[in-house]
């Protein structure tokens, strides 16, 4: 464990907590992309399986635990408890369109062809672009809460951190796994221009609004 | 790479 990785985790729980409360809180889930949760929820139960069958640390076995417990807990939210405040007619990506692809890669590039293996790659795979269909909402709505933009500030900080993780683990342990690092640039690629507009405008105190 | 068979990352 090293300081980039307990930072990532901990931002990464901070940005799950964050939206759950949020819609809790608002009994809204209102300019919130339920096929992105939807999409999260796939990747942690797809890479949390080995929950039944290896035990790494408390730490570990916990914070799996939570991951998937809010993950669903927040899809519950959006399509059951909160459902008639679900913004559908925005939330339009079509998600195929990235599951098909993904999947079809996971089969292809992966470090073993075992079950579980392949859905560990098609998790890690998934995460890098589940983002996308909240992205795409916000650009058609043409503005997100601000809540909402610490929400996903916390998101893309987590797996940047990860990034300054696994150059200390090449460094320090001689540890690298290609398939986790490229994924993890991809996914932190696709947040920079979330990045770009949250420091030019949410931290000045603006609301983030896209021209539309 | 060196990988250990679990992941041990979240």
């Amino acid at each position: 464990m090293n300081v980039f990785r307990l930072t990532g985790d901990l931002s990464h729980l901070a940005a799950i907590i964050i939206l759950l409360l949020k819609i809790w809180k608002s009994r809204s889930c209102a300019g919130i992309s339920g096929k992105s949760q939807i999409l999260f929820a796939l990747v942690f139960t797809t890479r949390y399986l080995d929950l039944l069958t290896s035990f790494i640390s408390l730490y570990n076995t916990s914070m799996k635990i939570i991951y998937v417990g809010c993950a669903y807990a927040t899809v519950y939210l959006i399509y059951a408890k909160f459902r008639a405040t679900y913004d559908g007619n925005h939330d339009t990506f079509r998600v195929e369109f990235l599951v098909v692809p993904v999947g079809g890669l996971a089969f292809l590039v992966n470090h073993d062809f075992s079950p579980l293996e392949i859905l560990w790659t098609f998790s890690i795979y998934l995460e890098s672009v589940a983002i996308l269909p909240q992205l795409f909402m916000i650009s058609k709505t043409g503005e997100a809460e601000t809540i909402t933009t610490h929400y996903l500030f916390c998101l893309g900080v987590y797996r940047a951190l990860y990034l300054f993780n696994w150059i200390w683990r090449f460094y320090f342990e001689g540890f690298f796994d290609m398939i986790a690092i490229v994924a993890g640039v991809v996914q932190t690629i696709l947040y920079c221009d979330f990045f770009y507009l949250y420091i030019t405008k949410v931290l000045k105190g603006k609301k983030l609004s896209l021209p539309a | 790479g060196t990988l250990t068979e679990d992941h041990d990352e979240l």
